[in-house]
This record gives C-alpha cells, structure tokens and sequence, in this order.
C-alpha cells in the first residue's frame, strides 16, 4: 500500500500510523529495528501508511521533503498496483518524480510498461525538468569482464530518450551497499557492534575493496550528474578519518567507508533532491 | 509547504533499499 513518508529535521524516533479502509487512523507508532509493523499493515485490512523521521542528509529549511512510496506495479502480481501508481500520477500530488530502474532487469516489460505511464503524464504537463532516474544495482555489473558503469547509464539515457524523455538525469546508485555502509558508519559513531553477522560482514567487506578498486571506473559514471561534485576527499566531513572500522576479517579507514559510500551514488542523489527542494 | 517526491518503480528494483539508505536504516 502506499507510504507517505515525511522529512522532519532533527526527529530521533521514526514513526509510523496506518489510515485503515473506513478511515480509522491506528496512531502513531515508533518503529525499532527489532519489531516492525509495516509489513503487518501492509498485508491487513489498510489504504495508507503515514511515516516520519529524520532523513540526514537533507535538509528541510526552505521546503519539507516528503516522499510518496507507490507499491511496485507489476503485472504477474497485482495489477490494482498498476492502477495505484496511475492514480497517484494522474492526480498531480508531487512536484518531483524518482524513476528507480534494476541495473539486472534492463528494458523488461514491466519498466517499459510503467515508463510509458510517465512519459505519457509527462507529455501532457510538458515538463521534463523534475524528474530523476535511478539506475539501482549498478555494482551487480561485472567489471573484471568489461561491464562499464558509465557505457550501461548512457545506453539508460538512450533508451530513456527513446520512451520519450527530454535530456533525463541518471544517477547510477548502490542502494543495498549504501544502507550496509551507513549502518556500519552509526554503529561506528555509537561504538556499538555492527548488526551484521560474520558472514555478511565479510560479503560487505569484499563488496568495499571491489568498488574502490573500481572507484574511477564508477566515478566516471557520477560525473555527469548534476550538482552531484564528486570528490574523493571525504577528509573534511570527518575529524577523524584515519580511525579503523573492522568490518568481517578487515581493517577499513573511515575515509575508506566514505569513500566506498560517495561510490555508492546515494550523497550524489540527496544533492541533487536538495538542489531541487531549494530551487 | 511541502516537497513531495514521488517515488515509481517497477517490482525489485530496490525502491525501498534506496529509501532506508537514506533514512540510515533498515526501518521500511
């Protein structure tokens, strides 16, 4: 079901409250790490859930950011999906649009079908301007066998070209690497133990030298997004960069953690949101 | 005033992933 989920500025819980079908509101509930009851509402008997929280790194000051998560139309599955998104989009609630497409899913029917649904918004409100692409998985490209970040988003920006899109901004992105990361980074900061076992540990472990063995190769790729600036000298966000982060069976700097998390293309997208909101 | 960003995706594409990175946690 659809989630709207809120940006407020310096909130220490995330919360969370289901609006059922007669229009019953649950109340606001905190949400912990350990026990989550979105899936539960997700399944039951609900039209929306509402959630606050903190995204830090943006920063509402001139705007608040709010997000509207659509459910994932597909056509094996639920079509009311389907028609969820198309009534979110056809009832003009948002002024921004983030498009998340798979890096291992490229050009399947059910993007095309739900990029066609845009496109066709688009065409009738002419404005080209506010949206995003997200090219999401792009670290599943093998790049010991020549798989080029930055070839597979200009083939992207073809195909999106193609559907319709004037001059579409894509930024390739690792979401699953990046949330493995900055939880790493908190647990770091709150000197408390990571919350991954050993063997994921040494999965994320690998999956940092990989991508910045590759950080040129994947910063190439970035270069183009707009107000993205990509630097790799992360030295001034923190005091203390040269500090250790054990993660599995190896020792990474907290400059390296930054680094591997600039690569991961998600700083690249909270900029680029916030140069929006500011604007 | 509100900046509402409305967030489209086919099935597994990752939306959610992107989400809780932002947020910092696997919370949604």
């Amino acid at each position: 079901i659809p989630m709207k989920i809120t940006d407020i500025d310096g909130l220490e819980e995330i919360r969370a409250q289901a609006i059922h079908l007669d229009g019953r509101v649950s109340g606001w509930v905190s949400l912990s790490d350990e026990d989550s009851c979105l899936s539960d509402w997700n399944t039951g008997t609900y039209t929306s859930i509402e959630i606050q929280g903190d995204f830090p790194n943006i920063d509402n000051h001139v705007k608040r950011m709010v997000f509207l998560d659509t459910p994932g139309p597909n056509n094996s599955t639920n079509m009311l999906h389907g028609e969820l998104t198309h009534k979110i989009l056809s009832e003009n609630g948002f002024t921004f649009l983030m498009f998340v497409l798979n890096t291992t899913q490229f050009g399947v029917e059910d993007e095309r079908r739900l990029l066609r649904m845009v496109a066709d918004k688009l065409k009738i409100d002419g404005d080209h301007s506010s949206i995003v692409f997200l090219v999401n998985k792009i670290d599943a490209l093998d790049l010991e066998r020549d798989e080029c970040p930055k070839t597979h988003v200009g083939r992207v920006k073809s195909y999106l070209v193609e559907m319709g899109f004037k001059t579409p901004i894509v930024i390739p992105v690792m979401g699953k690497l990046s949330l493995e990361l900055r939880v790493c980074l908190a647990a770091h900061k709150a000197q408390i133990a990571l919350p991954f076992s050993s063997r994921v540990q040494c999965r994320i472990a690998h999956e940092i030298d990989y991508v910045l063995a590759f950080k040129e190769t994947y910063g190439m790729a970035l270069k183009y997004v707009p107000s993205a600036g990509i630097d790799f000298s992360p030295s001034s966000l923190h005091q203390n960069t040269a500090a250790n982060i054990r993660i599995g069976d190896r020792d990474f700097t907290l400059e390296e953690i930054i680094e591997a998390e600039i690569i991961t293309g998600i700083p690249a997208l909270e900029r680029c949101l916030q140069a929006s909101l500011a604007s | 005033d509100e900046f509402v960003v409305a967030v489209v995706a086919p099935m597994s594409s990752g939306k959610t992933t992107i989400l809780n990175a932002m947020l910092g946690k696997a919370l949604l």
